[in-house]
Formats: structure tokens, C-alpha cells, sequence
């Protein structure tokens, strides 16, 4: 799910 | 997504709603930095490049087209506008922040997560969004008054900053894993370019008097 995801902040 | 993080977003989008709201009702840009303008456009096309191939949340995307379209809409206006382009400080605005584009991107591709053309972009954006701001505080300094709005905007721009540092200890603390050093290192730089900013905000916030930057 997106919150592995690396760069999910602005 | 938490709370410090939320808020920290809401900051930035509030910098930026202020910002506009100067432009838009004083039809001036007067104590507004072309190049800081700039260097946040550069700054956001370089890091949002992924609006189009991966889809996070709505919240997410949303924002992305808002911070881009909203600097280059800002670019615009200064460059363009027939009325606020005039009131432009060009001799003030003089810092060559083009020598910043060149050192983040060299220290983007020596220092990254993963050597990819997306990932050594995402660097570069985040170092130079670190530094984006000198321009803008070196034409406070020397432009001497500061108008309350521009005043406002250079506050919560550094604001939202301060707010992402408590959301990255928050994530250390509450996650697994933690690979933000990139995000996190630039990001105490950068909020801490703002610390003499802050303190004279404060000063003429107490005294309830002029903000005056020394030069």
C-alpha cells in the first residue's frame, strides 16, 4: 500500500 | 497521513492563499522575490513528477496541481501582468539564485536514495526548496519595511516547514521504517534559515510595530 511508498508526502 | 503533517500542508497552502491574496488585491509584488518565486516553480515540477504515473490519494494529487499551478501563476503575474509587473524590485532582487539551482543538483546526484532520473529529481527538489527562500529574505533585508501580507507569507511558508519536522519525528517514532534523512536533514536546514526571520517577526509582533528586517 502507498504508505511503503517512499515519497507520499507533499 | 497525521495531524502535524495536515497542518503543515494547511500552512503552506495558506502561504500561498496569502501571497495571492497580496498580488491580487494590491495589484503590487512589491517585497516579492522573482527568483524565490521561481525557485519554488523549479521546485515543484521537479518533485510532483509523479502527478501523472502514481496516484497516492485524491488529497494528494489535488494538492500537487494546486502548489504547481499556483507558482507558475505567480511567475506569471510578476513576468507578465501588465500592472504588477511594474512594481517588481528588480535591482533589489538580485541574488543569483541560479548558482543554487546548479549546486542542488550537483549535490543531488552525489546524495540521493536511488539513482534514478525520478528519485535525483526528488532530491534536487527537496535541497532547493531548502534554499528557495534566500532570495525572498535577502529583499526583505534590503527593501527594509515589510508589508504586513508579504510579512504573513514569509511566516507560514516557514511555518510549514517546522510542522513537517514534528511530522517526521511523529513517523519515527510511530513507523517501521524511516528513510527520510533526505526530507528530514533539508528540512531542519531550511526551517532554520528562517530562525532571524522569526525573531524579528516576533519582536515586531510584541512591540506591535513595524517588521524591520536589519540590513
Amino acid at each position: 500500500n502507498y504508505m511503503d511508498y517512499d515519497h507520499d508526502e507533499l | 497521513m497525521n495531524v502535524f503533517r495536515f497542518a503543515g500542508d494547511m500552512t503552506h497552502l495558506i502561504s500561498i492563499l496569502v501571497l495571492l491574496l497580496k498580488i491580487y488585491t494590491t495589484k503590487s509584488c512589491s517585497g516579492i522575490s522573482l527568483k524565490t518565486q521561481e525557485l519554488y516553480a523549479v521546485v515543484f515540477v521537479t518533485r510532483y513528477l509523479d502527478l501523472v504515473t502514481d496516484f497516492i490519494s485524491v488529497y494528494n494529487t489535488v494538492m500537487k496541481v494546486v502548489f504547481i499551478s499556483s507558482s507558475l501563476a505567480i511567475v506569471w503575474c510578476i513576468r507578465r501582468h501588465k500592472v504588477v509587473r511594474r512594481s517588481y524590485d528588480k535591482e533589489l532582487d538580485t541574488f543569483r539564485h541560479w548558482l543554487l539551482v546548479g549546486a542542488c543538483a550537483v549535490l543531488a546526484l552525489v546524495v540521493h536514495e536511488k539513482f534514478s532520473f525520478q528519485e535525483v529529481c526528488w532530491a534536487f527538489s527537496i535541497y532547493l526548496e531548502a534554499v528557495a527562500i534566500l532570495p525572498q529574505l535577502v529583499l526583505l533585508q534590503r527593501s527594509g519595511n515589510v508589508d504586513n501580507l508579504t510579512g504573513q507569507y514569509v511566516f507560514f511558508l516557514g511555518a510549514y516547514r517546522a510542522f513537517y519536522i514534528l511530522n517526521w519525528i511523529y513517523r519515527y517514532y510511530s513507523e517501521q521504517h524511516f528513510t527520510r534523512w533526505i526530507s528530514c536533514v533539508s528540512g531542519i536546514v531550511q526551517t532554520a534559515l528562517y530562525a532571524d526571520f522569526f525573531y524579528y517577526y516576533f519582536i515586531s509582533w510584541k512591540n506591535n510595530s513595524k517588521l524591520q528586517l536589519p540590513a
